[in-house]
């Protein structure tokens, strides 16, 4: 047990912050920002807590609950991000995960998500800012058709038409 | 593995069969508050075994859909209306590495409980469970799914949920 | 104690319904939806529940909790602004309440608000979409100043350029 | 009446003495994430009276502005650093329908509890409270006020939680 839980901790401490800094990084702050898990217990890390600190580009606090809307979705995306790399599931499924994202953070998170999907892991992402879906290579297009009264489809790929 | 598509039927606010895809290495889902985009995520989520607790409904029924019903003297929508579906099923197109394809159906039945297929055969959820743990799809933990309005809580978990989630992959 | 909740209670009942048909009107359905207040307890309300119903134009169905994010914040919109009608404070300050609507949803919660909007009634809100803010008459404008790390502030005045 | 202007100093991520106004009858607050909108929100509460839990900080003292500090040893941020301020304040120029200029003052002092002042001249909480209840601005009703990522829960708040609201502005 100790193992395998081992195993999946240490893979995902050592993935976040490549990952959080992938995401942070800009040309103000070129290397990005700072991310890390801690163990209260390393003895029996599985018993206790694994603490998540992440640090935005430019700050100085660790205090997870003074950072901004978007800065948390940005860290919690990161942690997402490096939970999922490990035995990875062949595709992720993200809802509206772009709410309290700045243009900007949109643009990084979008190509992120264009960097890493592939044929053995695919994205899913529903969004409403077309920052972000403007970067994906197929859009599934939904809307209500009034007189059937259900939802329908229309899907376009953008593959040719994007650089 | 991928995704190739998803077919449903009845299956919340989709009326009747729809296909929806092909799904490509990046898919955004984009459309008008209310036309079904966390829906379609419901059905994905419905068809790899998710609770439905999680799809936003207290009890399987509320998965089928429910359309040209009229509200009846009290306003409820009147269940069971002649003319209403009182089944629905999602069906996961799947195409793993080694490119074989397998069909991965979830339905509700009349009598309001789960019935779960794979390329048409009847199994237990047991079965189902196992089959997509061999892809890395981990039901209980839910990792490759982010619901609405859930991302900015991930970052403020207690280190004891946290180390839950890890747990649950490991 | 009866007579004040009472006064409260039916000014937000009767108000309701008129802001969520002017907050869902369209084209489409110039009518708008529906919503309205349901009492428990008619001989003592302020003991039980006062039960808030909204339905999007086009639908049938009264569950709150069936509605989409968008339609939520709608629904939710429409019943802050009718409680804050009664007695009104001077002032609205709202933070990212737009975060899940789409861009029709938001030029609809923009233009609500710029035709109430007054000398006695401010709105300030907080938004990151230019769909919403480009309809104010004021921005205040914040930004990180990395060198003193302290947030800084700019005010521009909008009037003149619009319609 | 009006919110004319508010004035700050070191109050969470704004520091030193900073103006922000004036205030128009719709005015949009924007810049990128981090930057301080919801603290000039907390800044507007803040001065209006609202409990610091609501203000995403436990105590009083987290609102005093920290900025120059290096973390120490274990990465904790050190706390009373020389030339780090201890004590932050925020006034509020509000103007009445009667065009009658009021400032109302709220500090956090060294001792880390809260000073109230009207025109400069020292308050109690109560009779702060009073003062503003009679331009309806009801500090515990908060009904002015919809904090980031509060709007939807207004919606499916239960009947019990919606009648204390409309019993707290009534
Ligand atoms: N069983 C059902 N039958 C018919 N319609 C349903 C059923 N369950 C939910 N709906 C409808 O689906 C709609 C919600 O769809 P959904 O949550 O997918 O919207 P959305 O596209 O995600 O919108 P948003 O952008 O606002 O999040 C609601 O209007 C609801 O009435
Ligand atoms: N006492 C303090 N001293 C200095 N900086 C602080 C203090 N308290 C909070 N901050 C900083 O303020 C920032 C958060 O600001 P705020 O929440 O206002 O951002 P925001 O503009 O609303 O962003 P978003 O669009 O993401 O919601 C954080 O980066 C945090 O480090
Ligand atoms: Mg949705
Ligand atoms: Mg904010």
């Amino acid at each position: 047990r100790y193992d395998l839980f081992y195993n999946a901790y240490t893979h995902i401490r050592d993935n976040i912050d490549p990952i959080y800094k992938e995401l942070t990084k800009s040309k103000t702050f070129p290397l990005g920002g700072t991310a890390y898990l801690s163990v209260e217990d390393s003895e029996e890390p599985y018993n206790d807590g694994i603490k998540y600190h992440a640090m935005p580009p430019g700050k100085r606090f660790r205090d997870m609950e003074l950072l901004s809307g978007g800065e948390k979705t940005v860290a919690a995306l990161a942690l997402l991000f490096a939970i999922h790399s490990y035995q990875p599931a062949p595709f992720f499924v993200l809802d509206e995960v772009d709410a309290a994202l700045d243009n900007t953070n949109v643009a990084k998170v979008a190509n992120y998500i264009r960097r890493h999907a592939s044929d053995t892991f695919q994205f899913i992402v529903i969004s409403l800012k077309n920052t972000f879906y403007e970067k994906a290579e197929a859009l599934v297009g939904i809307y209500k058709d009034q007189q059937r009264a259900s939802s329908r489809v229309l899907t376009l790929e953008l593959d040719g038409f994007l650089d | 593995g991928r995704l190739v598509e998803l077919e449903v039927e009845n299956f919340k606010s989709y009326r009747g069969r729809q296909v929806i895809g092909p799904f490509h290495n990046f898919t955004s889902v984009i459309g008008p508050n209310g036309s079904g985009k966390s829906n379609l995520m419901d059905a994905i989520s419905f068809v790899l075994g998710v609770k439905s607790a999680q799809l936003r409904s207290s009890q399987l029924k509320e998965l089928i859909y429910r359309g040209g019903t009229d509200l009846d003297a009290d306003g409820n929508d009147e269940e069971a209306h002649s003319g209403s579906p009182n089944r629905t099923y999602v069906c996961a197109v799947y195409e793993s590495s080694d490119k074989i394809v397998t069909r991965f159906t979830r339905a509700v039945t009349e009598a309001g409980s789960s019935e779960y297929r794979i390329n048409g055969k009847s199994v237990t959820f047991a079965k189902y469970s196992t089959v997509l743990e061999k892809e890395n799809i981990l039901i209980k933990a839910k990792n490759f799914l982010v619901f609405q309005g859930d991302v900015e809580a991930v970052a403020s978990q207690s280190p004891k949920e946290l180390t839950r989630l890890v747990e649950q992959i490991s």
